[in-house]
């Protein structure tokens, strides 16, 4: 059986190509927080990247996509089982932070390392 | 603006906390940044320098110990009647209610060490200040104050980490921490009207630095009916999205 299945799911590999500009990897992309409606209470910085994860992700998963076993099994499932069941996602894997200077409603002033505001590095899942 | 779309937040999402927290804290859009760059907004924007680069990528070699630092400024001033060369004001520094999401890590005030009033040089120092228990003499030195690293030599900062940590932080409700800024003047030529003036967001400021608890790094994974509350709230970002 598991034969059978390897045999099925390499050959349907083979027609899954996608040019690799096409395939799961990491975009930059730089907003301005003014863009985000932010700026009468974010003095610095003015910008900052946070980047996204966009593209296919392959029936075989390439090895630096870091994908968990669950995506391989849920590849299989769309490829042999159920069709309905979607198959992964190009999504962040790796966040990092920003620092960022507020200004509060009392006047206060608030310097802030926020968690995961940057994507460093995509997956599929 | 102008039909631009904004931040669409769909009800079943989590709210981020950074979302949340300026949601709540937002100083409103009618409000801007100061124009005019004083001691207090000088102070954190060099801290921030030294922290982050033009990227807002924390620094690796930052040393400010904390990952969040909140300057506050004083709300309060009540100029004190004069004891002989000395000028006393009341500073009251509001702290927020404790919600366990932050550990206070040290707490510090600083404050103009040498202050001048149309060519007339004052020295001056802080001390805690306690309404009930009123002191008669006046303090000789200024035992435990050191020159503040991003300020001129006419600032000082002294460590009152204790002092908060022990009266105020484990305290549910909002307080006032109130300091007494006590200046003393070799020549007696500074009229009451003079020290009055003063303007008690040039004199001193108090920092507080904090650190993530497990509950404020939690917070991020847990599905609010924060969402629910936002939305019931009206709060001004949602309704300029509507």
């Amino acid at each position: 059986q598991a034969g059978s299945i390897s045999a099925e799911a390499t050959a349907s590999s083979l027609k899954d190509s996608e040019p690799e500009n096409n395939q799961c990897s990491l975009h930059p992309f730089q907003v301005s927080f003014r863009q985000l409606g932010w700026d009468h209470w974010i003095i610095a910085p003015s910008f900052y990247t946070p980047n996204y994860c966009k593209g296919t992700c392959l029936r075989v998963l390439r090895g630096d996509l870091n994908s968990p076993n669950h995506a391989i099994v849920q590849n299989l499932v769309n490829q042999l089982v159920d069709s309905s069941v979607p198959r992964p996602s190009c999504v962040p894997y790796k966040y990092v932070p920003i620092s960022v200077l507020l200004i509060e409603a009392n006047g206060s002033i608030l310097y802030k390392e926020y968690e995961g505001m940057i994507a460093e590095s995509c997956t599929c899942r | 603006e102008g039909g631009q779309s904004s931040i669409f937040l769909p009800a079943e999402a989590p709210t981020l906390p950074l979302i949340q927290e300026l949601l709540e804290e937002s100083p409103g859009e009618q409000s801007r940044k100061p124009r005019l760059l004083g001691h207090s907004l000088r102070y954190m924007l060099e801290l921030y320098q030294r922290s982050a680069d033009s990227h807002g990528h924390p620094r690796e070699n930052r040393t400010i110990g904390a990952t969040m630092v909140r300057l506050v400024k004083p709300l309060t001033n009540v100029a004190k009647p004069r004891r002989g060369t000395w000028h006393i004001q009341i500073l009251g520094f509001p702290l927020r209610p404790n919600r366990g999401l932050y550990q206070l890590v040290r707490a510090t005030v600083v404050y103009r060490h040498h202050l001048q009033l149309t060519g007339f040089n004052l020295s001056c120092h802080v001390e805690p200040w306690a309404q009930k228990s009123p002191t008669k003499h006046l303090p000789s030195s200024e035992g435990g104050s050191s020159k503040p690293s991003l300020m001129s030599n006419a600032w000082k900062e002294m460590d009152i980490t204790q002092h908060v940590q022990q009266r105020f932080w484990n305290n549910k409700r909002q307080r006032i921490l109130r300091l007494r800024f006590m200046c003393w003047q070799q020549k007696d030529s500074v009229g009451l009207e003079l020290w009055r003036g003063t303007s008690s967001l040039d004199i001193a400021f108090l920092l507080l630095y904090f650190n993530d608890t497990h509950k404020s790094i939690q917070k991020a994974k847990l599905l609010p009916m924060g969402m629910e509350e936002i939305m019931e709230r009206e709060s001004p970002l949602l309704r300029r999205t509507r």
